[in-house]
């Protein structure tokens, strides 16, 4: 990426981070779509032998050989024997039946977090830039479960099984399925192995928002990795001729428009079906479109694809607009077309222009890369919301990253649109999702890896939590993109990753393996279902009580039940926390701040002191409740820190 | 019947293997071959966890949700890119 180790403060504090030998110890596994592995970013000069640790393959296939496979990339396997059993035998003249990326994805999510430096990166020359993963000298393994028809858990579950075996050290999966339960959901359940073998495992949080209760990928002893956007942006402004200029974002590289302003039309009035304003296929009138502008409305089919309609039609140019369902999140694309988005309040008033003036007329002026956009990070509007639907006692998100216009290496057998009807080709290709954000975090992670190499999976995720930041250096709070207003933890979780920070974060919130058994047994879990995810013998004991305001997580989901407050009662939730130290003597006062209407937080003791490494410290959190109508949230946030650390945690109540 | 099959994932106890098998793979094949006789194994699992995944009718895998040593039998899912 181009942008986000900058953004993230790696550039400025290289000296921080670990030396190239220990990072190169440590091995990202990606499951994805595969990789390129001719990708620039795959390049492994100056990188030392492949660990000894290391029992992967490179595995041969449609156009993939071993000899794919060097220091940086060090595996790759591929899983579709589900997918073929359900789908029917793999085309090869479709798809290669290797580890070899047909799709982008793979590539662009493995370069992310593990990729080398490459000078002189850039799409079409925008966001140029020298290119590199987070952790720049860690090994990268691929492993392809995802095909052109979908990813399929049987495959999952064997590549992850595989991983295991292999000797990765932190895995990172940048898809996600329903809302199942975690003994029915196979990424649980592989990352639950995970996670006892010693293997942080990232995932995407989905791109489900803004809508709440949307997030997938919540079981605790998984990271959850929301997406901000970063401080980057791609101008392109809408002209009209009525002298008004709206702004949108663009990646269109080509022949520009002509220098004058062109004929203009709302795709719902040049077309003959009952949906004509989303620009579907074959759904615009070419006597009506072309040789104009086209305005198309977002949603239903892929947005680069209207741009494609659009150009097939005879259009010579589009304006992409957001509804209701998008807000004024924009997402760039290389669209094949002269082409911009703006949001729905541009939207609407170019559609007021439209339909209010009889000869309308537009062009569109691209303005390239812009850096130091203010404020960044802004909440992804896509990015899933909580509350956690499976276990709301859990707060997730567990935190963001950058996610949204990214730059990262691409296939090489597919253009940057992703549709079969363009005809470029690209080494690095620029787009948005919590795909993005999950592989940002696992390179950060492989980075904490080699600093601290005794550090569990829990202490790596608090060390990343209890340093994220959640306001601008401003001082003002984190804006969420789809309201416009100040994100909660509901949307950003424990705030943006702050990898500087967390590299030196004072104190941890760990977890053991026998913690998350505890966790299942508070769940209620039957003996059969916590034995499929244990993988042993294990019967939680009848004669203790576990409670989740005992499981020591770095954030608090407080929940209070409204039919147990009538009449004006309140009601009193007490959880208790454990931290470990992780340098050397330091006492630590906690602070509570926040929005405190309708709910009292206190903390004690106040002040912990250690003194030494490793030394643990027990306190407890009292959430006091007034009774508050349903669906009520409050906000808070519980610092410790010793004047030199801030180890901060999110509070959400909600009145349920 | 084929058009009826579907991908599950078994889960087995595998503390639970009988005395008279000597590796998991053949006590899960032998599980397997008990309520299909030409269900094959799509992949066996030991790290992630114990098991394997096959293609099944519903009838099939209710019975084999009832064999000895099985913790569960659940459908694959499909998972989608984020």
């Amino acid at each position: 990426t181009t942008r986000s180790p900058e953004f993230l403060g790696l550039d400025k504090s290289a000296d921080m981070f670990p030396q190239s030998d220990s990072v190169g110890d440590v091995i990202i596994g990606v499951l994805d779509t595969g990789v390129w592995p001719e990708s620039k970013s795959f390049a492994d000069t100056g990188l030392g032998p492949v660990p000894a640790t290391w029992k992967g393959q490179c595995e041969s296939g449609t156009n993939f050989t071993s000899a794919n496979c060097n220091r940086k990339l060090i595996g790759a396997r591929f899983f579709g024997n589900g997918y073929e059993a359900t789908l029917g035998p793999i085309d090869e003249s479709k798809e290669s039946k290797s580890p070899r990326d047909d799709d982008g994805h793979g590539t662009h999510t493995a370069s992310t977090a593990g990729g080398s430096v490459v000078e002189g990166a850039s799409l079409f020359g925008y966001a140029a830039g020298t290119a590199r993963g987070m952790a720049t000298h860690a090994r990268v393994a691929v492993y392809k479960v995802c095909w052109l028809g979908g990813c399929f858990s049987s495959d999952i579950l064997a590549a992850m099984d595989k991983a295991i075996a292999d000797g990765v050290n932190v895995l990172s999966m940048s898809l996600g399925g329903g809302m199942s339960d975690y003994y029915k959901d196979s990424v649980a359940i592989g990352a639950f192995a995970a996670m006892e073998k010693g293997i942080l495992v990232s995932c995407s949080a989905g791109n489900a928002g803004p809508t709440s209760y949307s997030l997938s990928n919540v079981a605790p002893w998984i990271t959850t990795v929301g997406a901000g956007t970063l401080d980057r942006d791609f101008p392109a402004f809408v002209s009209l001729g009525n002298g008004r200029n709206y702004s949108g974002v663009s990646l269109f590289k080509g022949s520009n428009l002509p220098g004058k302003l062109l004929p203009f039309v709302y795709a719902g009035n040049a077309s003959n079906s009952t949906n004509g304003n989303l620009c579907m296929m074959d759904s615009l009138i070419p006597e009506k479109v072309a040789g104009k502008l086209v305005l198309c409305d977002r949603g239903v089919n892929a947005r680069v694809q209207k741009g494609a309609v659009v150009k097939e039609a005879g259009g010579l140019g589009m304006v992409l607009a957001n509804t209701a369902a998008n807000g004024e999140e924009l997402v760039a694309d290389a669209h094949l077309l002269p082409a911009t988005s703006v949001g729905q309040k541009n939207g609407d008033l170019i559609k007021s222009y439209l339909s209010s003036d009889s000869n309308p007329t537009a062009t569109i002026l691209f303005e390239g890369t812009k850096v130091g956009i203010q404020p960044s990070p802004v909440v992804a509007a896509f990015s899933s919301r909580g509350p956690n639907s499976i276990t709301p006692d859990i707060l997730k998100p567990d935190l963001i990253a950058p996610g949204v216009n990214i730059l990262a290496g691409w296939s090489g057998s597919v253009g940057p649109t992703g549709l079969s009807t363009d005809p470029r080709r690209v080494e690095f290709n620029i787009i948005s999702g919590t795909s993005m954000s999950c592989p940002h975090v696992s390179g950060l992670a492989a980075l904490l890896k080699a600093a601290h190499p005794d550090w569990s999976p829990a202490a790596i995720r608090s060390a990343l939590m209890t340093t994220a930041y959640v306001a601008y250096k401003n001082g003002q709070k984190l804006k969420d993109t789809a309201s416009g207003k100040d994100s909660t933890p509901f949307d950003h979780g424990a705030g943006h990753v702050d990898p500087v920070s967390a590299l030196d974060p004072g104190l941890v919130y760990d977890l053991t393996s026998e913690d998350y058994l505890s966790f299942l047994c508070a769940l209620n879990y039957t003996a059969s279902q916590i034995t499929s995810l244990a993988r042993r013998r294990f019967s939680c004991d009848s004669n203790k009580k576990y409670s989740l305001n005992d499981f020591n997580y770095p954030s608090f989901a407080v929940n209070f039940d409204t039919t147990q407050m009538i009449n004006g009662g309140s009601s009193v939730a007490k959880y208790t926390r454990t931290l470990t130290n992780v340098v050397g003597a330091g006492t630590y006062k906690a602070s509570i701040s926040g929005q405190l209407t309708g709910v009292k937080i206190s903390v004690n003791p106040q002040v912990l002191n250690f003194s030494q490494a490793k030394e643990k410290k027990t306190f407890t959190v009292t959430v006091t409740g007034s009774s508050l109508p349903i669906n009520t949230n409050a906000f808070a946030r519980l610092e410790w820190s010793d004047g030199k650390h801030v180890v901060g945690s999110p509070i959400a109540v909600s009145w349920t | 019947q084929k058009q009826d099959k579907k991908t599950y994932i078994v889960h087995m106890a595998k503390s639970q293997m009988p005395a008279s098998f000597e590796q998991h793979v053949h006590w899960y094949d032998s599980s397997l071959k008990s309520v299909s006789g030409s269900a094959q194994m799509l992949y066996f699992y030991d790290n992630a966890i114990h098991g394997f995944s096959t293609r099944l009718t519903p009838e099939e895998a209710e019975l084999l949700e009832n064999q000895p040593g099985i913790l569960s039998v659940l459908p694959e899912l499909r998972y989608e890119l984020h």
